[in-house]
């Protein structure tokens, strides 16, 4: 563990609290895709498959929990709550997640690290998290009005797989042979993804005006 | 520890 990688589980763990206050306290969800949420709570569900089975760590496991809990509590808000259900705009939220999630599987299949079950899962919950903001950078372009919740947990997602960049870099000085490609390309990928929506955020921030991302 | 991958992250 290090300092990167312990800021980036955290910041983590704050864009989902930010995430579930929200929903939780104003009880809407106005804003947020629940194609990406799903898409989360599919990550975690195919990634912590060994939460069980092989142990890391007691802070692994909590946090595994905490990810696995958030995300699917945040799914089942979105969907079944009957008051947050109706402030989520179906008619914008339209990405077609499958056409993220068939080429993840595909890909996981033809590129991973060993072809076993709990390996080619794995390596298909890296792939779907590095897509898995799409359906809601997309949304935040209709919407045009991103309320500052909704920034706030889009710019600590960003953060905390920019911090997660630094955790490997320091992994690979420090550990010798810790040279993961799939695990990096795919971070990568995902980092970059938010590359603009970080330039906007910034910029409003800094001029302290309201967000807006280009059509 | 687990083997050298990066399986020990969240």
């Amino acid at each position: 563990m290090n300092i990167f990688r312990l800021s980036g589980d955290m910041t983590h763990l704050m864009s989902v609290i930010v995430l579930l206050l929200k929903i939780h306290t104003i009880k809407s969800c106005a804003g947020i895709s629940l194609k990406t949420q799903e898409l989360y709570a599919l990550v975690f569900a195919t990634r912590y498959l060994d939460i069980f089975t092989d142990f890391v760590s007691v802070y692994n496991t909590i946090m595994k929990l905490i990810f696995l809990a958030t995300s699917f509590s945040i799914v089942w808000y979105m969907r079944h709550h009957k008051i947050v259900r109706r402030s989520y705009d179906k008619e914008q939220d339209t990405f077609r997640h499958l056409f993220l999630i068939l080429p993840c599987l595909i890909l996981a299949l033809v590129v991973n690290e060993k072809f076993t079950f709990k390996e080619v899962m794995w390596t298909f919950s890296l792939y779907v998290e590095a897509v898995a903001i799409l359906p809601q950078l997309v949304l935040l372009q209709r919407t045009k009005n991103i309320d500052n919740l909704t920034g706030q947990y889009v710019f600590l997602l960003g953060a905390y797989r920019a911090l997660y960049i630094l955790n490997w870099i320091y992994r690979y000085l420090t550990e010798k042979h810790f040279v993961h490609w799939i695990t990096w390309i795919s971070g990568l990928v995902q980092t970059l993804l938010y590359a603009d929506f970080f330039y906007y955020y910034i910029n409003s921030w800094k001029n302290n005006v309201r967000l807006q991302l280009p059509a | 520890t687990p083997d050298q991958t990066t399986k020990d992250e969240l």
